[in-house]
């Protein structure tokens, strides 16, 4: 796993709860926004689940933590999304909390019936990008969520020890967490 | 804008089936180069590479130029060691495949040194 220059990271009193809204003028049509939703839901629950903070949706996109929105192109930020595949997102370090995907993807939330050969999974984006948006750069190792880059079609949304590790090492453990659980997930699943 | 339907299909020595970027998949035509290559277009690849944190702009000239000089060498070591890659030095299957493949748009430079995870 890897930081950002400087190793920045939240800090908030304890118990840490960071607000997230979306941008009510740049979102797609192509996925629901309840769907959105749902997914962004259960990706920063991943990262919630392993850490000691906590993430909380807003309505009030102008004093969430973390905003998130979908952009064509050239958005203000110095770096222009590049249409359909390519770059799929990007996020900004800690405490910026900038989030952004390329409105140009065939954004999916079901690729396993989606049709069209370049769907990307939003979850897996989402969780990648969550995890720069806490602190983390991108990892060497292929398996963990931290890694560059995502083939189409592709689901990866489980975290990896390196990524818990990572994560851990800016906030410290979940209470509820335990390594054997992820282990033994992973054992499985290798298996 | 390219529409997806535009995407390429190459058929990997796995057979597996990929779908590849439509914005990248162009560098797949410099697959096996190595030092002393020169092949149009590599200018290009240099690009990405700067972009992504690897290479710095060159000193000499206005623009980066068309050869697999030294200086891109060690950007493409530096590449397959950070990216977990077979270190060849050389533009192999397995390097070209990660780089057409989509990714995020974070530099890989805006990170510090890679950690060991304990196992």
């Amino acid at each position: 796993y890897a930081y950002f220059n400087g190793k920045p990271r939240w800090t908030r009193g304890a118990p840490m709860t960071l607000t997230y809204a979306f941008s009510p003028y740049n979102m797609i049509d192509r996925v629901s926004v309840p769907e959105i939703r749902a997914v962004f839901k259960r990706a920063f629950s991943r990262w919630a689940s392993v850490i000691p903070v906590s993430f909380q949706e807003t309505p009030q996109y102008d004093k969430a933590d973390i905003t998130i929105g979908f952009y064509l192109g050239d958005h203000g930020d110095g770096e222009p999304f590049d249409g359909v595949l390519g770059v799929l997102a990007h996020a900004f370090s800690p405490q910026n909390g900038r989030f952004h995907l390329d409105a140009a993807e065939m954004w999916s939330v079901d690729v396993e019936r989606e049709e069209s050969r370049v769907a990307v999974d939003l979850e897996s984006v989402a969780t990648h990008e969550i995890g720069h948006v806490l602190g983390l750069g991108h990892s060497s190792v292929k398996e963990a969520v931290m890694y560059p880059s995502l083939s189409p079609r592709r689901k990866k949304v489980d975290l990896k020890i390196d990524d818990v590790a990572g994560v851990q090492s800016l906030y410290g453990s979940n209470p509820n967490f335990s390594f054997s659980s992820l282990l033994q997930s992973q054992n499985s699943f290798n298996a | 804008r390219i529409i997806p339907e535009s995407a390429t299909v190459i058929t990997s020595e796995s057979h597996k089936t990929q779908t590849h970027n439509a914005t990248w998949h162009d560098f797949s035509k410099f697959l096996y180069a190595e030092r002393g290559s020169h092949v149009s277009g590599m200018s290009e690849l240099k690009k990405y590479f700067h972009r992504f944190g690897y290479l710095s702009l060159p000193e000499t000239t206005p623009n980066f130029t068309d050869t697999f000089d030294s200086q891109f060498e060690t950007a493409v070591f530096r590449y397959q060691k950070r990216l977990g890659l077979p270190v060849t030095g050389k533009l192999d299957s397995e390097t070209i495949s990660t780089i057409v493949a989509p990714r995020c748009g974070v530099s890989d430079a805006a990170t510090n040194g890679i950690h060991a995870t304990r196992r």
